[in-house]
């Protein structure tokens, strides 16, 4: 009989795979994690997010990974933390006591179609599957998509740009979907975007080169989970704002979650040692996954101990 | 299926500003077709460029032409994604 014991993390998986992987943990541990469809892709795929909660009415933490599909080390990753989080409760006095207070929502496979157009057609496909009509060309990078300085510098107005973004804010059902949960829950408090790579960890802004209100709080965080993360295998990050760390960016989730009141939102950007690029080999799945995990780790139990 | 036979990613180095701004001219030029995977615009992080096989060599060209340092970060992509292949059918066979 299968469980989610004896499923091989360490390996690249189709989303059928995954998406049977993230039933078994459900399966295995009930009492903590469940599964909800918030929405569906733009060619019908169903968008999950896994609940780890243990009691009613607590703020939320959210964490979504993967939003340009050809990243998969970072869906790898967040299957992984998700095995890890639930496998924790109860053992670990950190997860324990964040569950004990807080929801924590984690998006496996932000954008599925994507992914799975990754794996049957062409393995460097980064954006969505939309079709505009008078276009010829498909898709739209869902992270120049959201509500922050969308149109302005940093994403392109091309349909054909692998940074083209979109006709409209959240025109992208993928992020509109996750925009609307983020609205409807009402108490998020942290938000957790995990790209990669270049191993960088960010936070607000990118659709202006100006410092957030929060930027020295957020820059000792963020420095604390880069040095968490780096204990483990001496992966080294840069820590700061997307604008001055790589690039001015608009429509980026991280911005808009900020700018509605998020104050502890980041971006993660994973490994590579410079050889493989989005191309990273399984063997390094789990290592990235442990060390990431550590990170992601310091910023929980950051917002854990400063409810606003 | 696409394939990327001989399409080769190029991890690129601009030592000044002033060479940035020759990436980012060069990634204007959208005949070429490349994907930046690391985009240029800070000299600190390294900028990586998937590069079609028939832009390899205009590539290459304008780099040197313009004293612009760079590493072959993948010799040939679809090894490694063959690779990448063969070991999820191996996994999935496990």
């Amino acid at each position: 009989e299968r469980n989610s014991g004896s499923f091989n993390f360490g390996a690249f998986h189709t989303l059928d795979n995954l998406y049977n992987a993230i039933d078994l943990i459900v399966a295995d541990y009930k009492s903590v994690v469940s599964k909800q469809q918030i929405g569906t892709s733009y060619e019908g795929r169903p968008i999950y997010v896994l609940k780890f909660s243990t009691g009613a009415d607590r703020p939320g933490i959210w964490i979504d990974a993967g939003i340009h599909s050809r990243e998969w080390v970072t869906q790898a990753t967040a299957l992984w933390t998700a095995h890890q989080l639930a496998f924790d409760y109860g053992k670990d006095t950190s997860v324990t006591s964040l569950l004990n207070k807080y929801d924590v929502f984690l998006l496996v496979v932000t954008n599925p179609d994507g992914y799975a157009y990754s794996h049957t057609a062409n393995r460097m496909w980064r954006k969505t599957r939309s079709i505009k009509s008078g276009s010829r060309c498909v898709g739209v990078d869902p992270n120049r998509n959201w509500n922050a300085g969308f149109g302005g510098p940093g994403a392109s107005a091309d349909p054909c740009s692998d940074s083209y973004r979109g006709p409209s804010a959240e025109s992208e059902v993928e992020v509109k979907t996750v925009a609307n949960f983020i609205r409807s829950h009402g108490k998020i408090k942290g938000f957790v975007s995990i790209h990669s790579y270049s191993q960088l960890l960010l936070f607000p802004y990118g659709y202006k080169c100006t410092n957030p209100a929060h930027y020295t709080e957020l820059n000792t965080v963020g420095k604390a989970a880069a040095s968490a993360l780096s204990a483990l295998y001496g992966t080294q990050y840069t820590v700061g704002t997307i604008c001055s760390t790589i690039y001015q960016a608009s429509g980026g989730s991280i911005d808009w979650t900020y700018d509605i009141g998020i104050k502890y939102s980041f971006a993660f950007e994973l490994r590579d040692t410079g050889r493989y690029g989005f191309l990273l080999p399984a063997t390094q799945i789990l290592p990235t996954a442990q060390e990431t995990w550590l990170g992601i780790k310091k910023i929980l139990e950051h917002v854990r101990d400063n409810p606003y | 299926e696409k394939t990327f036979v001989g399409e080769q990613v190029l991890r690129i180095k601009a030592s000044s500003n002033e060479k940035m701004g020759l990436l980012q001219d060069l990634q204007s030029l959208t005949h070429l077709q490349l994907d930046f995977w690391t985009e240029p615009a800070n000299p600190n992080i390294p900028v990586d460029v998937r590069i079609p096989f028939r832009s390899l060599q205009s590539v290459k060209a304008y780099l040197e032409y313009n004293n612009i340092d760079y590493t072959i970060m993948i010799e040939d992509l679809q090894v490694i994604i063959n690779n990448e292949k063969e070991e999820m059918e191996f996994n999935e066979r496990k």
